[in-house]
């Protein structure tokens, strides 16, 4: 709840008392103005010369609460190919959409029409691209129409939410995204707002949007009146911020522009959050127009707040930050964002480190967890890749899999931020798995880099499922994206202040002004307080009687400006007594008692986290070598002969090299080329084909011997008809690999055919129908010839040989 | 079921040579150059209204022959991209 605005003048907009979300004069009803646009608004930012635009389906340029800020040249008809955008009527008003988006932005303030937008002085346009077949060049237009004037794209639209479909932007809708953070607004980068999804219902979730997953997008979600999750909102880790949007049929909705110069409250869904976020970075653009893509996504992250929104899984990061899978950092925050916009120094140079690709393929069982781990030193060596301090984290993926449905996906980073990268899709039945699919998270937002980043994957059927027929993780590779210094070293209160003392009040408008006394007048309001003070409170006195009424303490302050400071006698769990400046200061994430701020001066640890004593740190997840023991919550040491274990030291799930797993003990394994039997414990020996394997069985080899080749998941002597053994790198032997179409056999590539199966023949290393081309005639064979068809190997089919014969 | 992909009598073509020769590329195989897409550059947007509109078929014939042309780098013919308002 915030403090009632009762200076402001109240606007002559008919559904201005509606807009509950953005003001708070009504002292009947409670208050939910806690995105501060009001207060943004009174501090003289709405939007002036920063320039959005409305990607879909068309906007109403001649609606009268948008006419004043409508800009033409913010606008194009990529449907119609021509420069007017108006959307296309019909009988069902389908094409309300834009029109309604626009309005949250930038419809006009007291004009006695519909609503106030959110920066009401923001020039406002629409790019109509929904209106006909969406291709990637459609969607390629859109998002590159004039990044040179346009500085906010919003977008509230995407691949189907229905919970089984998976897709994103094309080659050329990638490019054009990546032209514009690099081209854009004079190379500080267009900024993309993105509606997350409206697919909540039907389990659907937003990492499968590749739109709203793109670290080039601002990726919005919603939260109702009273902080509850719509029922339509989707989950993911890509989700930076919130706004409140439509709720239950009890909870007030949100009012805008209609089609038809109409105004409506029947706005609903996540459609509505892009646009207000849209519409608040609008405000921080004027605050500060030199703001680069990524620093208003660093702004974005710093300044929205969790306040009373209501998650269960809502998690500090071990960069102090509190994020959660449905709300991404929490609620934008107009008055911090232009506050923070103001005296904002441009983040250091974004890095990229991209990791190496792990291939070796890992099974995923079904109702197990496959964990796989890989260390990265995040690019310390190269120095205009090292990222120190992380912004998104991309994990690219490939996953072969039955039912897509039932994988779950997570990644838990250095510090221990478990980030859900896929929940479980009820209604996707798709055999097609993941190829190369990439999923972003924000969540480990301003952690270190380095360290070891764990993947999990789990199966967990819907429904019975072939067990023979299992998963496969065939690739993954981390992606880092962050900068070499910490992002924040650059920021100056001496450059906020220079900034606002260059601007002219001449500049101002009238009703800026006015805000700005408005706000003048409530700081002189305060008298100061001349009773007793708090018991904790030190030499310097106190605004009041409490312990957060302070100036100084007499043994520690807790807590921070932002926060709100108290003087308390002891620090509390997960703090410690810093002496010298008489402060709590926060342990390190996980740490419940600690002697100082580094990761490594734990003394014991919060619940849900380890102490490893040979570190003195705290983790969520033991590393090999331990195991979680819950009572004392430390990581304890496994057996000698394990090299992963679980619950107690000599309960086993890994043995070490030359030990066999045998009910959870490690025993001294067979020799290469034998198999352990339990009962009684000895060694029998594989298929003579086999280097390892688990049992006597040919398809139970784990690798082949030498001379032998594996096919098709068997060792055999040689490669059958129509496949070639291919070497592989750190294989003792061959793997036989499919040779092309109608060949017999094929050279050691595959690529050359060298005899060809019945009814075909050799020709240039390919075997083509023999049957073909009775018909060519000699201006035909010409036209071959003329045209080099028979040097390409797609057209090789294309009667060459009949040409060739033909002379 | 999936939704078969449905492919367009649209294509993106990167061209080398700028306007001019995107221009003379989609005359001398029949297509309409609708211009450059967006801001990329060397990447033109042609049209063949020869070619169905729609079709669950990727189209051959002449487009091979577009593709071959020692100025075109990339070329795909435009499919139907389902999305949705949220």
């Amino acid at each position: 709840r915030v403090r009632r605005d009762h200076h402001f003048v109240s606007f002559n907009d008919p559904l201005w008392p509606e807009m509950w979300y953005m003001h708070c004069e009504d002292n009947n009803s409670d208050c939910r103005s806690e995105m501060n646009v009001l207060a943004a608004w009174q501090r003289g930012y709405t939007g002036k010369d920063v320039v959005v635009t409305i990607l879909d389906d068309g906007i109403e340029k001649h609606h009268p609460d948008l006419v004043q800020n409508y800009d033409p040249r913010a606008s194009y008809d990529v449907n119609g190919d021509d420069e007017d955008p108006t959307p296309r009527y019909d009988a069902s008003n389908e094409n309300k959409h834009g029109t309604r988006c626009a309005g949250e932005v930038a419809a006009s303030a007291n004009n006695s029409n519909c609503i106030v937008g959110i920066a009401y002085n923001a020039r406002i346009g629409g790019i109509r691209m929904l209106d006909g077949d969406v291709t990637d060049v459609v969607e390629a237009k859109a998002i590159g129409t004039k990044p040179e004037y346009i500085h906010i794209y919003s977008a509230s639209w995407g691949p189907d939410d229905d919970g089984r479909t998976v897709d994103g932007p094309g080659p050329l809708a990638k490019q054009a995204f990546e032209q514009g953070i690099k081209k854009g607004r004079r190379g500080r980068g267009s900024i993309f707002v993105w509606a997350s999804g409206n697919g909540g219902r039907e389990g659907d979730h937003c990492s499968c949007d590749g739109y709203t997953n793109s670290i080039y997008t601002i990726s919005v979600s919603s939260t109702t009146e009273n902080g509850n999750k719509p029922w339509y909102l989707e989950e993911c880790a890509s989700t930076i911020a919130t706004t409140y949007s439509s709720g239950a049929f009890y909870e007030r909705q949100i009012v805008t522009t209609d089609l038809r110069k109409r105004c409506t409250d029947g706005h609903t869904g996540t459609s509505v959050s892009a646009p207000m976020v849209a519409g608040i970075i609008a405000l921080a653009l004027e605050a500060n127009p030199l703001l680069t893509w990524r620093d208003v996504q660093h702004l974005l992250v710093k300044t929205s707040r969790p306040g009373h929104l209501l998650a269960p899984d809502w998690k500090t990061n071990g960069a102090g930050r509190r994020v959660s899978h449905l709300y991404g950092f929490g609620l934008v925050d107009a008055e911090a964002l232009v506050v923070e916009a103001k005296k904002w120094r441009t983040v250091p140079a974004q890095h990229i480190c991209v990791g190496t690709s792990n291939k070796k393929p890992w099974f995923i069982p079904t109702n197990k967890t496959v964990r796989t781990a890989t260390l990265t030193n995040a690019c310390v060596d190269h120095p205009d890749h090292h990222v120190a301090y992380l912004e998104h984290v991309i994990v690219r993926v490939s996953i072969a899999h039955p039912r897509r449905g039932d994988l779950q996906i997570n990644l838990t980073s250095p510090s221990g931020t478990k980030s859900q990268l896929l929940a479980r899709r009820q209604h996707d039945d798709s055999s097609n798995g993941f190829k190369h699919w990439e999923f972003m998270t924000v969540h480990c937002w301003g952690e270190r880099a380095a360290g070891e980043w764990t993947l999990e994957i789990q199966d967990k059927p819907y429904h019975v499922r072939n067990p023979d027929m299992q998963g496969k993780l065939k690739e993954w590779s981390l992606i880092l994206y962050g900068t070499a210094e910490s992002p924040y070293s650059n920021s100056s209160s001496h450059h906020s202040r220079s900034r606002m003392l260059e601007m002219p009040s001449s500049d101002m408008e009238a009703s800026k002004a006015a805000f700005f006394q408005t706000q003048m007048e409530i700081l002189e309001d305060e008298e100061e307080y001349t009773g007793p003070c708090h018991t904790e409170c030190g030499d310097k006195g106190c605004d009041g009687p409490n312990a957060d009424q302070c100036l100084n303490c007499f043994h520690f302050s807790l807590g921070s400006l932002k926060t709100g400071r108290k003087c308390v006698n002891s620090c509390p769990p997960g703090y410690f007594g810093d002496t010298s400046q008489r402060k709590c200061r926060r342990c390190y994430r996980g740490c419940e008692a600690c002697l100082g701020r580094s990761q490594n001066s734990c003394t014991a640890c919060k619940r849900g986290f380890y102490h490893h004593q040979e570190t003195n740190t705290c983790v969520m997840l033991c590393p090999a070598g331990f195991y979680s023991d819950e009572g004392q919550r430390r990581c304890q040491k496994c057996h000698q002969n394990c090299k992963k274990c679980v619950g107690e030291m000599d309960k086993c799930t890994v043995c070490k090299d030359g030990f066999s797993l045998v009910d959870n003990s490690c025993v001294t394994g067979c020799r290469p080329g034998m198999y352990l039997i339990k009962e009684p414990v000895r060694c029998e020996g594989c298929q003579s084909n086999c280097r390892t394997c688990v049992g006597p069985g040919r398809e139970e080899c784990i690798q082949c011997a030498r001379n032998s080749h594996l096919h098709e998941w068997r060792c055999v002597p040689a490669c059958g008809e129509g496949f070639y053994p291919e070497e592989l790198r750190g294989l003792p032997h061959k793997v036989c690999r499919r040779c092309e179409d109608n060949c017999s056999s094929c050279d050691s590539s595959g690529r050359k055919c060298l005899r060809c199966k019945e009814g075909f023949s050799l020709l240039s290393g390919s075997c083509i129908a023999s049957d073909r081309c009775h018909n060519a005639d000699e201006v035909f064979c010409e036209m071959v010839k003329s045209n080099k068809l028979c040097e390409r190997k797609p057209f090789i089919q294309f009667c060459c040989r009949t040409c060739l014969l033909a002379g | 079921r999936r939704p078969r992909t449905v492919y367009t009598n649209h294509w993106a073509v990167r061209v080398l040579g700028g306007p001019d020769e995107a221009h003379r590329l989609a005359s001398a195989y029949g297509y309409l150059n609708l211009g450059q897409i967006g801001s990329l550059e060397d990447y033109y947007h042609f049209h063949h209204s020869k070619t169905i509109k729609r079709s669950t078929f990727s189209s051959r014939g002449p487009h091979n022959f577009l593709r071959m042309d020692p100025k075109v780098r990339w070329l795909q013919q435009q499919e139907v991209k389902r999305r949705v308002k949220r």
